[in-house]
């Protein structure tokens, strides 16, 4: 179960529509200071069902939509998809592809697909659940953060165990 | 449960205590439940020792000392829980270049049993990648991705 | 009093937007009183827009954004007061190359007039110092210093 | 007004006695993970007299001499020497070199010396007032601490400037 391509259109930094396809192994993702790095990764999150602003730097919802630069307007609508190679079947569906888009727009509101059937939130991480994907939990390092892993508190650090159990 | 938590936690501490040891080229760790007759509850202490130092509180440990401790814990979750998919963002910042070497090498073997996607500025890091993408602002305040190959990538660090 | 410290205030703040733009390489950025009638009391608040961008909330600026506004508020301040001695522990690890470059000219200049006294694993910033000492753990544990000199730190580097 | 020379001996991992002249313009410390340079700047503040642990990463003030390892022992005393360069005359007294020196015992018990003068740890904080040494603030910039002084709360901020005023 991995991630085959991520699509992303309007998120963040993303003014125009990029596709990367990833590697079953290990990608790396490299460039200057505010290129958009971090931004993939919070784009990652968000599609597989982040459900708070906060977890990817923003303070509400729409803090992701591409906010417009010196030379562009900004957007109505940020959009991500991951494409999911599925073959062992660990998502319990039937598709040995699934693709999951999270949609949203400047009014707040939200839109969901699996595999461009629209559904709720609740049935991307349910989809998810037990499958690892969508939890950061140990498998996230954010930027930053290595360090916060050991100093944090003795209730977060049990949580971090307890979610690999 | 209790036994389930408890059997999880010393699969965990059996992995840290290796992977420590592999990534700081010596030395010992251990995961140490505070109260073992309370696995559900009770603290989790972490001790580490680098190699030809003696046992150390956290808090002295130096920075990147602490980024490698913190990434054996990590790695070791992984080797017992391989999540599908893991991702990093410039974890490898504090270490030096043989620390580096290790955790590039570990990396690679933990990649094949869960997909890792790594941000990173480190030359050593972006060769042990099967794919490379480069990410940068041509266009004020816009990102554009480019898929950078081997070779590039020695000509591209330059610019990186 | 109030009125030296909206002196001083307005001091930091014309040397920070000009800080700023210096090691942004463009944008703008600025320091603003939440209360201007109240300079004593008032939170300071923090503006910046880095070159091409619009204006951003910090909580959106990359890490190496941060970092280097960080740093523009450091230098802003030194330019306007400066300390005998600055000390700065890794602070350039998160900046890329341009960056850095920037950072390392300004660094000199300033060191005109404070001693700066710079931990860092950065080359850029290695051969901006006039003096490197390399600090090593031959014996176990402990911390041995030797001096190095231009031609050393070049051939050093594959070391560190 | 400047550091010509650094003194360690017990100190943190810094058993040995080492030396260090430092240039007044800038001067780079190198070196591998752990090897002991931040321990260097933990050094120079702890001299110029840092009056908390915390600042310098310990718990207790006993905590930054060299506590043994695996070829050598622990020591019984901690010693730094910063010797400045007063050719100006910013510190208030006559001479254009001074030498500051903190020493701790296993003990406990602190001795502190200004040109091999015993005084008390007031005396070098008095001596140091107004001259900007001696007062971290805005002219140390801690390890992994860059990001702090942006998210830092607005009392935090303030305190910062009021440093500079
Ligand atoms: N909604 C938005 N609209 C437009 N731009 C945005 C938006 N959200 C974030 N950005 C921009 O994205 C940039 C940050 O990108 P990101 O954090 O991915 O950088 P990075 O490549 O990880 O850099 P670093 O190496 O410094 O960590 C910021 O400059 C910010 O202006
Ligand atoms: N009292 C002490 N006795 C012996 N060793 C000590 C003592 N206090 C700290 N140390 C050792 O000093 C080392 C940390 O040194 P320091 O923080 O200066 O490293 P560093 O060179 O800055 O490394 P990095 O590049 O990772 O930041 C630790 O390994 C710790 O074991
Ligand atoms: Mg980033
Ligand atoms: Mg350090």
């Amino acid at each position: 179960l991995y991630i085959k391509k991520l699509e992303i259109f309007g998120f963040k930094s993303f003014a125009n529509r990029v596709e990367l396809e990833l590697g079953p192994w290990l990608t790396a993702i490299v460039g200057p200071n505010g290129s958009g790095k971090s931004n993939i990764a919070d784009a990652i999150r968000w599609a597989l069902g982040a459900d708070s602003a906060r977890l990817i730097r923003g303070t509400r919802m729409e803090d992701v939509i591409f906010a417009g630069s010196d030379g562009r307007k900004g957007l109505g609508i940020a959009e991500v998809t991951v494409i999911l190679d599925n073959t062992p079947g660990r998502v319990p569906i039937d598709f040995s592809e699934i693709a999951i888009t999270r949609r949203v727009y400047r009014s707040g509101e939200s839109e969901y697909f699996i595999n461009k059937i629209p559904c709720k939130l609740r049935d991307i991480q349910r989809l998810l659940a037990g499958t690892g994907l969508g939890r950061d939990g140990y498998s996230v390092v954010e930027q930053g953060k290595i360090d916060a892993i050991l100093s944090s508190r003795p209730e977060d650090r049990r949580a971090f165990f307890e979610e690999a159990c | 449960s209790a036994a389930r938590f408890r059997n999880t936690f010393l699969d965990i501490r059996r992995e840290f205590r290796e992977v420590f040891t592999r990534l700081f080229g010596g030395g010992h760790a251990d995961l140490q439940l505070e109260d073992p007759a309370n696995p559900l509850e009770t603290e989790i202490r972490i001790v580490a020792q680098p190699p030809g130092k003696r046992l150390e509180t956290m808090s002295l440990l130096s920075g990147g000392e602490r980024a490698l401790l913190a990434i054996s814990l990590i790695f070791a979750i992984l080797k017992v829980r391989p999540a599908p998919v893991a991702i990093l963002d410039e974890t490898d910042a504090a270490l030096d270049e043989a620390n580096l070497r290790r955790f590039a090498e570990l990396l690679r073997e933990l990649s094949a049993r869960s997909q890792f996607i790594v941000v990173t500025h480190r030359k050593t890091t972006m060769e042990t990648a099967e794919v490379i993408y480069g990410v940068t602002m041509e266009e004020s305040g816009i990102s554009k991705v480019i898929s950078i190959s081997l070779q590039d990538r020695e000509a591209g660090q330059e610019a990186l």
